[in-house]
């Protein structure tokens, strides 16, 4: 078992480190393992040094700074050991556009392997779609699914409904 | 083991039955606030074999059936069957697709049943053991949890990495 | 002391109560005080009923939900006892196009008395702006700032430059 | 009492001096991830006179100058000052434009002024006292922060009612 976390570990780092790279274009992500309380198994501290400033602690990043190491080392762990299918809940609200196209970027990649569901409120997820669904509440509290197609830059990105479900 | 449909009856602010296709690469769910996007991730969770109602956010288990509306009254029961692909064996099924369905009551009496057979909850949950899934993954990212790694203790991050190794 | 607080008590459950009806388009909210601790002061609930649902606790609400309560308790305190100036850092983050145009609509009514700092990335809400202002890092690790004025529709509502400050 | 002007000198990214007129109505503060917008709020409540270094993304009240990047060494002083309107007289000065001015060095040391007159860190917070201001109040709502309010316990509730009243 020691051997395997090892083995992850350092498959997961590597892959951490890269992931970094490509959202922040430079820096330097990585995982050390510190001793932590007396006797306990070490813990694991997250490293994350943005391109160009000094190594400051995860607490001084911003919002959106921080989503995107939490998204790398997610993404770095679906990589080394990946999972048949995956679902994110708004993971990219704190984003701005351009952070929002590397992250779609992410997503495509991921989706190689994975199976990929997200639920989302950003335009530039939905454009990233290959399928989209429409849940709405056509009756008060009640929730009805409807299959919509993204027609680009159309009408902004807004899905049009192609059929009710 | 990729998802290939989910069937929702009474869970939550699903009533009607509803069912859903998924489909390979990246599908995304939109729609309004409050319209029903994070209960259907709830559901997921639930077929999967979550046992803390408070991840699906309610206080009993029995809160996640449907509480009924000014317009209609509420269910006494609330069923979700998720069917997976199996052709690589990932589930230790002679099935080629998997379908588990859960059932719970007003009083907090569950149903199981795996390909339509009665089973036990031990059963759903041994059943995906193995593949890392369970309610609680690095694979399903709720709403407001994406840094949740970053706000962990350093033992925490440890844990989430041992699950994946 | 224990008059003033009955006071604004009375005075904010009434305000949270006409802000819950604007934002949710009918239900009721409410504040009640709750005896808490055995000898404490009682505490102070929050209660939410959504248009057309059952009276569900806070927890089930959905994340776009949680958000318009908080605001409507934290803009009825703003009005009962005003404050000369409020800032927010991305408070409506979570709140879909329909949602961002109730909040810009409140927003603005709480402008008439109160100056306003909103720190966002919701085009929706800059375009409800008087005064735009951008922070940029041209030189890496560096803040600068540049008067923006928004040339609405011209360009999809992004900001246009004016001139560095 | 409205702000007027806002100045950083060395305050986290705002390296160079920088200043920033209000305005009265809404003012949208908008820009990339990691840009400085939530630094901005966090030199306002740092101005206020927040003592608590953890409120502002720091460990240490040093935490906030500047720290220097690839191509800036770091500096050895921050300065903030943050003038007010005073003409309805709520700050209890005779000035109708109050400038409150706090300095810190690497060491911790600080210095504080009002209207240029040197005084000690109480003699700012006493001023904000009566006002409700202070750092923390309901008018000052950071990222992330919007529904802590209902995350809150009800005891927690109340005193945040009591400090309003
Ligand atoms: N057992 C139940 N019966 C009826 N309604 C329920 C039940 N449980 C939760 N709800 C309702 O479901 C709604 C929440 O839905 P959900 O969290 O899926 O919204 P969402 O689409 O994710 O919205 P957002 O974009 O704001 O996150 C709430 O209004 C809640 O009252
Ligand atoms: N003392 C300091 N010296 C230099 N840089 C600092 C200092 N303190 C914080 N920073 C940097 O400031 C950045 C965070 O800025 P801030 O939180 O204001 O971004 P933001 O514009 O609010 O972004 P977002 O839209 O993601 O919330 C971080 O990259 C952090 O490294
Ligand atoms: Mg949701
Ligand atoms: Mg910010």
């Amino acid at each position: 078992l020691r051997v395997r976390f090892d083995q992850t570990f350092v498959e997961v780092d590597r892959e951490f480190g890269r992931l970094f790279q490509q959202l922040f274009e430079g820096g330097q992500g990585s995982l050390e393992l510190v001793e932590d309380e007396l006797g306990a198994e070490p813990g694991l501290e997250v490293i994350a040094q943005l391109p160009g400033k000094k190594r400051r602690s995860l607490v001084a990043l911003s919002g959106g700074e921080r989503v995107l190491v939490a998204l790398a080392l997610i993404f770095a762990m679906l990589r080394v050991h990946p999972s048949p299918f995956c679902i994110f809940d708004e993971v990219e609200a704190a984003l701005d556009d351009e952070n929002t196209r590397r992250f779609t970027g992410l997503l495509r990649d991921l989706a190689q392997q994975t199976q990929v569901l997200i639920i989302t409120h950003n335009k530039g997820t939905m454009a990233a779609a290959d399928v989209l669904y429409g849940v709405t509440m056509q009756e008060l509290g009640t929730s009805s699914l409807v299959s919509l197609r993204l027609v680009p830059s159309q009408n902004g990105g807004e899905p049009e409904p192609r059929e009710e479900l | 083991m990729q998802l290939r449909r989910l069937e929702l009856v009474g869970f939550k602010t699903f009533v009607d039955r509803t069912e859903l296709e998924f489909h390979p690469g990246i599908t995304a769910i939109v729609g309004p606030n409050g319209s029903g996007k994070s209960n259907l991730m709830d559901g997921i969770r639930w077929a999967l074999g979550e046992t803390n109602a408070r991840l699906l956010r309610g206080s009993r288990m029995d809160d996640i059936i449907f509480a009924g509306t000014a317009s209609r009254r509420p269910h006494s029961l609330a069923r979700v069957s998720l069917t997976l692909e199996n052709g690589a064996g990932d589930l230790p099924l002679e099935f080629s697709e998997v379908t588990v369905s859960r059932a719970v009551t007003r009083g907090g009496e569950g149903e199981y049943a795996i390909n339509g057979l009665d089973c036990r909850l031990r059963d759903i949950q041994m059943l995906f053991l193995g593949t890392g899934l369970g309610g609680r993954s690095y694979a399903l990212i709720g709403q407001g949890e994406v840094d949740a790694v970053l706000r962990a203790t350093p033992l925490e991050r440890r844990q989430w990495l041992e699950e994946a190794a």
